[in-house]
């Protein structure tokens, strides 16, 4: 199964994750 | 020594027509997938609404052994799976199966809700086990998204307004109207026939209604319509949803709308929105079958609607995804949308064969991968509001690490 996320977020927003990282839910996936 | 050539010959004749009949059968059905795809007819005939041409959804253009797997039953073997996987186990053997399932797909026993294995009737209940909370600690910074769920980051990026494309994975492509739902850009505007279309299709489910979605005023379409960022009055009107929906949904918990009120405001965003410059992001999560499948809430938000696309249920393992173009398109999938404090916000769970059950704590209405889905006509969604949950937001109050649901075998 898989989620996607799509959103509107400002332009400073920058994602903290990399393709093919696992993560947990709650875990940091981006901030503005 | 004639009787058994002639008896041979028989048999041969009869293999091979049944052969030839199942396989133009099959592929006359896919055949009629793609036009009604393509040109929009519906294949009854009563819904001739040829607005919906705009699908152009390429499904197949891969090797023939794509093209055989597309024809398996996917939906109903899914049935299958989740109604064997509830038949309750002996108690005696539930620790062994499950520590092998364990093993088996990477499964951690060490953060469950409730460790005793016995306690689990069927995999079915395994498969959707709780965890501690103080297993997963939840980024409270209100600047912060965080991730909804377990898993794999397959893809993520920003989108291109103009072309409004999410990347699946490494050059594969698709529409974000497509995924998040067209039938017509219902998001851009609304002519008189789709209306019409959304009318026509309460009167066959009655039980699922539809809305004007274009009254989100951070709704897709301003998005991909021009730059976000140059946001321009008249999408943030408010709302005139014409139908009340799920009336089970009601304001519990008042509080958690208190504390959404001061961020989510329309009024509130829009002070927000109109001195910041936006862009649309995007984030692809794979589950795989060990991980934890329940989904929580990214961010504070309000949900004001959901988009159920009944549909396949192929398989999303990366290999698939590798090689399927448009699969998020074919598969069933449950688009939420609505908005937070930065403007657009959706969460899509996809569905795939092991878990066509997408579950949503706050609607129980939802059900996907229903044995009647079949008269459901193909690239059709179905929507529900939310505005009943709270008067003031106009949607689900959804509050970060909440837990909105997940997804369940078969």
């Amino acid at each position: 199964s898989t989620v996607v996320l799509c959103f509107e977020a400002p332009r400073e927003f920058n994602f903290k994750i990399n393709v093919g990282d696992k993560v947990k839910m709650g875990q940091p996936l981006g901030k503005v | 020594r004639p009787e058994n050539s002639k008896k041979r010959m028989v048999k041969w004749v009869v293999a091979t027509s049944f052969t030839l009949i199942v396989s133009s059968y099959l592929i006359n059905q896919h055949y009629q997938k793609i036009k009604v795809a393509e040109s929009g007819d519906v294949v009854e005939g009563d819904l001739q609404d040829k607005e919906k041409g705009k699908y152009r959804i390429k499904i197949f253009n891969n090797n023939w052994l794509f093209f055989c797997y597309s024809t398996l039953p996917l939906n109903a073997i899914s049935r299958l799976w989740g109604q064997v996987n509830s038949l309750n186990l002996p108690t005696w053997v539930r620790p062994w199966s499950y520590k092998l399932y364990a093993t088996l797909f990477h499964a951690n026993l060490d953060e469950m809700d409730d460790p005793d294995l016995s306690h689990y009737e069927n995999l079915s209940q395994f498969f959707y086990r709780t965890i501690r909370p103080e297993t997963r600690p939840i980024d409270f910074d209100e600047n912060v998204v965080v991730c909804p769920s377990d898993g794999k980051v397959l893809q993520f990026g920003i989108i291109d307004p103009h072309l409004g494309h999410i990347e699946q994975v490494k050059g594969l492509t698709y529409s974000v109207k497509e995924f998040l739902g067209t039938h017509g850009h219902p998001l851009l505007q609304r002519t008189p026939s789709e209306e019409k279309l959304g009318q026509d299709a309460k009167t066959d489910n009655d039980h699922r209604e539809f809305a004007r979605i274009n009254d989100i005023p951070y709704s897709l379409n301003d998005i991909i319509g021009h730059t976000p960022g140059s946001q321009s009055e008249d999408h943030l009107q408010p709302f005139d949803y014409k139908m009340e929906k799920n009336q089970a949904i009601s304001d519990q918990d008042s509080s958690k709308t208190l504390t959404l009120l001061s961020e989510l405001s329309p009024n509130y965003v829009k002070q927000k929105l109109s001195s910041t410059d936006t862009q649309l992001y995007f984030a692809v999560i794979y589950l795989a079958p060990g991980d934890y499948h329940h989904y929580h809430s990214p961010v504070n938000w309000v949900c004001k609607l959901r988009r159920h696309f009944p549909g396949e249920l192929f398989s999303v393992a990366p290999y698939f995804q590798r090689n399927f173009p448009n699969l998020f398109v074919l598969n069933e999938r449950v688009a939420l949308l609505g908005h937070w404090k930065h403007g657009f916000f959706s969460m899509t769970p996809v569905g795939a064969t092991n878990v066509g059950s997408i579950k949503l704590n706050f609607d129980k209405e939802l059900i996907t991968n229903e044995k009647t889905q079949r008269h459901c006509k193909p690239h059709t969604c179905y929507e529900a509001t939310y505005e009943n949950a709270s008067k003031v937001l106009g949607g689900v109050p959804l509050i970060k690490g909440e837990e909105m649901g997940g997804f369940m075998l078969g």
